[in-house]
């Protein structure tokens, strides 16, 4: 695992009794290794290694009476720094309806964490949840949503026929009739490449004004998660990302990959099949699982 | 772009970059620019790429010649959760159909949501009848019923449909293992693919997928799906050079006749165009 790889640097670094550029330079390109093994993006990398030597290489930590701590320090702070410091709630208006939209590739996890999300937002914030059926693409689409809102005891909202972007405006329209406090909008998986689906987006976000635009990803993706990322970041505009199947053995290199492209947190991850998996991000917690 | 004529280190080292950002690996990767390494002697740069197309060929495991055929074809469809299965055992049926065979599919994924529905419509889609029970059935009792159905039909091609599953849980492998051994025994004339199908973008995950999967189960094949996608799925080629298991499809996009043969020497002319 990440962590244990940076133990094993960090042991060897310890070995160095001193540290100098030379072998500050040795253990940041042990450490880029680790990170490209994780999935984080080559040039996520490059500019990562590039901001930790600056840091690593100032007076702070060569005059350090702690050299080698002061060296991990600068690794693992640097990372969290990325990744978000601490954990980042749901924008949640206590007024109004609050609108979340869920975007992200085919088969990234929305329809699940949709569901899940209602969950949380019942449980945490006592608000009556609405999920909207916006995904009028993928066969029995709706069918999956309906069933697992149904058996968890949450609301949707579909129609037969229409277009995704009125269905939203439709749904809103039922929430404010039904008092419904927080709308949670499934869109049918998408690449951030496909400017139709992608425009389609731009037009739910203008007509809905979502308080939160989450982009779902999966923790196990790989180097492409800086395009999509970007992607939807640059196209849409992103609030915040969720990461799925955290519970795989993926190491996740994925979310710091994003949160740098895009400046944007991870805020939440899912950990299982199941709607009560679902858990707040903590930056320090993949931070060990990145470096192990 | 150095690739096209440079130092050889740098040349090296646009290489590693390329590979690295396909998903390759760090492993496979370097394995590559070693090679590279020690046949470079020329710097003329049609050598290179056509050098480094060969370097990645020889190492990836082709597909091989068709088995002479038998009686009865079993495909068995696996892989995590999401990668596109159920959408490809509908590409797969129809691509079969269309080649003139006598075609059924299984749904074996009784655990998700409206996995059943979902594939009910690939299979009007493909014009190919499902055997199925409902959710919440036994799944190796499904793939028990379409083996005997299969048998009874004189079925060409047998597709299964398996829900998703996590590679490192125990209990999800067991259940796959167990349809496995329902099929080799029910079905012991036929030949049986156990196809693993890897979403392409995927990272280094894909390596710990497909070794599980293959020690559970065995990979005899590997579908590369989302290939549509910004990503490269160079994952699904380390795999491919790591476990000696060739990639058979491709998928292309979301429609029924989005499924290609995988080619190689296309994939690597689309990698470095
Ligand atoms: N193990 C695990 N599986 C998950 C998690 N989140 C989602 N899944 C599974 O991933 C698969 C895909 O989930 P969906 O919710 O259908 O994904 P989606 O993004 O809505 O897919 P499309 O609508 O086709 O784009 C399903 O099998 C889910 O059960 C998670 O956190 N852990
Ligand atoms: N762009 C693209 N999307 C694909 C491709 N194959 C499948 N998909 C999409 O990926 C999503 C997931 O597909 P599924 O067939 O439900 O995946 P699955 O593996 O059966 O999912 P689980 O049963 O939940 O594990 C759907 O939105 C599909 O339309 C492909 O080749 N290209
Ligand atoms: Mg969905
Ligand atoms: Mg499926």
């Amino acid at each position: 695992s990440l962590s244990n790889r940076l133990s094993e640097i960090m042991k060897k670094v310890r070995g160095w009794g001193s540290l100098n550029e030379k072998n500050i330079r040795d253990g940041l390109r042990d450490i880029k290794l680790a990170l490209l093994e994780a999935d984080v993006n080559y040039k996520v990398v490059k500019g990562f290694i590039d901001g930790a030597t600056e840091s690593a290489l100032g007076e702070q930590v060569l005059n350090s009476i702690t050299p080698v701590q002061q060296f991990t320090k600068v690794v693992y702070d640097y990372l969290v720094k990325i990744l978000g410091e601490e954990d980042h709630d749901l924008k949640i208006s206590f007024g109004g309806i609050s609108v979340f939209m869920l975007v992200g590739l085919q088969g990234s996890g929305k329809t699940t964490t949709a569901v899940k999300l209602a969950h949380y937002v019942q449980k945490n914030y006592n608000k009556k949840p609405l999920l909207i059926a916006a995904d009028v693409y993928r066969p029995a689409a709706v069918k999956q949503l309906e069933l697992l809102s149904e058996k968890n005891g949450f609301s949707i909202y579909k129609e037969d026929n229409g277009k995704p972007v009125d269905i939203c405006l439709s749904g809103l329209k039922f929430a404010r009739e039904n008092s419904y406090q927080v709308l949670i909008i499934d869109t049918a998986g998408r690449l951030e490449i496909d400017e139709k689906m992608m425009n389609e987006l731009i037009e739910m976000k203008n007509r809905m004004k979502p308080h939160e635009v989450i982009l779902i990803a999966d923790a196990a993706t790989g180097q492409v998660a800086v395009s999509v990322a970007q992607g939807f970041n640059e196209k849409l505009g992103i609030t915040g990302i969720f990461l799925s199947r955290m519970d795989s053995d993926a190491r996740g290199g994925a979310a710091l990959s994003m949160s740098y492209i895009t400046g944007r947190y991870i805020k939440f991850i899912g950990t299982g099949e199941k709607i009560p998996d679902f858990e707040k991000f903590y930056p320090s917690r993949i931070a060990s699982r990145i470096l192990n | 772009n150095s690739i096209f004529g440079g130092k050889k280190e740098e040349v090296l080292s646009e290489i590693e970059e390329l590979l690295i950002t396909a998903d390759f690996g760090l492993e496979f990767t370097s394995e590559i620019t070693g090679a590279m390494d020690n046949k470079m002697s020329s710097f003329e740069k049609d050598d290179h790429i056509r050098l480094l197309k060969d370097i990645i060929r020889e190492r990836m495991t082709l597909a091989s010649l068709p088995e002479p055929p038998t009686e009865l074809n079993a495909h068995l469809i696996f892989g995590v959760n999401g990668t596109g299965k159920t959408t490809t055992v509908g590409k797969l049926a129809y691509k079969l159909k269309k080649e003139g065979k006598n075609v059924l599919i299984a749904a074996a994924d009784t655990y998700r949501d409206a996995a059943i529905e979902q594939l009910l419509v690939w299979s009007k889609r493909a014009a190919v009848p499902v055997i199925r029970q409902f959710q919440g059935s036994d799944a190796g009792a499904v793939v028990y019923d379409a083996c005997d159905a299969a048998l009874g039909r004189r079925v060409d091609d047998l597709v299964i449909d398996t829900a998703g599953r996590l590679h490192n849980k125990e209990m999800l492998m067991e259940e796959l293992v167990k349809i496995g051994r329902i099929l080799d025994k029910k079905l012991p004339d036929a030949q049986r693919f156990k196809l693993l199908v890897i979403d392409a973008t995927t990272g280094q995950n894909g390596l710990s997928q497909a070794s599980l999967f293959n020690e559970y189960v065995g990979v005899d094949g590997i579908i590369l799906t989302k290939l549509d996608s910004s990503a490269k799925g160079g994952i699904a080629c380390a795999v491919s050079g790591k476990l000696q298991i060739p990639i058979l499809y491709a998928g292309t996009g979301e429609k029924v006749v989005d499924l290609i043969n995988f080619d190689v020497d296309k994939y690597l002319d689309m990698l470095f165009s």
